[in-house]
């Protein structure tokens, strides 16, 4: 099952 | 001091609209560039970035940046009183003000209203979205149709994956009640440009999103005709919807799910 991520940790990775 | 004039508080109303199902409180940052308005939903898997230019109001004067903290299901209840032509004027004094006045002015200027809604210190991190991605896919379609899409299927499934690929782009959901599969293809012959659907494929792309947060960005559909969906491999997806030619944007960005 897909797990839901958190949008600060792709943005923080960018 | 911090004075705008906008013709159509209707506008004002539909980007509260906008927003206020997904997060309850934000900063309106602001600026000689307009109205800036950053904030994430609780579970801090979405966020929604609004700009409203300050060319896309009569007036605008604002002569210190400031951040005004507000609650919006109070705002929605203030922008609520205004009659559906009404101009409305926001002002507030510089930094530190307690509160900001709403003027709602009827078209024939025989009624005027004036709120003073009590403003909040609100704690917000402004997250540094980068301006730079490239896309994969990107889809652009009338906002009523994405509506649409997301109203039907969402009664199906909470999670659905959107597929671009030369077959044009899928929109695929299961629940407990079965499977479904919604597909649509390019359509650049239709008379409108607002009706036309378009689609951009740099490579096929396949990811995963909560339906809940799709839901909340559908809110947007009446602000715009069209709304600009971009995606691409694990990076937040963007759901765009252009306020006029130049008044500004309301933009969502939407963290993938990803198996592990």
């Amino acid at each position: 099952t897909p797990v839901q991520n958190d949008l600060e940790e792709f943005f923080a990775m960018c | 001091m911090f004075e705008a004039r906008m013709a159509q508080a209707s506008t004002l109303k539909k980007v509260l609209e906008a927003v206020k199902d997904m997060v309850s409180e934000g900063n309106f940052d602001c600026s000689e560039e307009g109205i800036c308005l950053q904030a994430m939903d609780v579970a801090h898997v979405s966020l929604v970035n609004v700009l409203l230019r300050a060319q896309g109001f009569e007036m605008f004067r604002c002569d210190r940046n400031l951040a005004l903290g507000i609650q919006l299901a109070n705002l929605s209840k203030v922008l609520n009183c205004a009659g559906k032509d009404d101009a409305v004027t926001v002002k507030a004094e510089d930094e530190g003000a307690d509160t900001a006045e709403f003027m709602f002015e009827s078209s024939k200027g025989d009624r005027i209203t004036t709120f003073e809604l009590t403003l909040m210190d609100i704690d917000s991190e402004h997250l540094g979205v980068p301006e730079d991605t490239t896309y994969t896919a990107v889809i652009k379609m009338p906002s009523t149709e994405f509506r649409r899409i997301i109203s039907d299927l969402s009664t199906i499934g909470d999670t659905v994956t959107i597929e671009v690929s030369k077959d044009g782009a899928s929109f695929q959901v299961s629940g407990d009640i079965g499977k479904g599969n919604l597909c649509i293809q390019s359509n650049t012959a239709a008379d409108k440009p607002s009706e036309r659907v378009e689609i951009t494929m740099e490579e096929p792309t396949k990811q995963t999103y909560a339906m809940r947060y799709l839901s909340f960005f559908t809110k947007a559909a009446p602000l715009s005709d069209t709304v600009t969906i971009s995606l691409s491999p694990d990076v937040p997806l963007v759901v765009e919807f252009n306020i006029g030619e130049e008044v500004g944007y309301v933009k969502y960005y939407l963290a993938p799910k990803i198996t592990e």
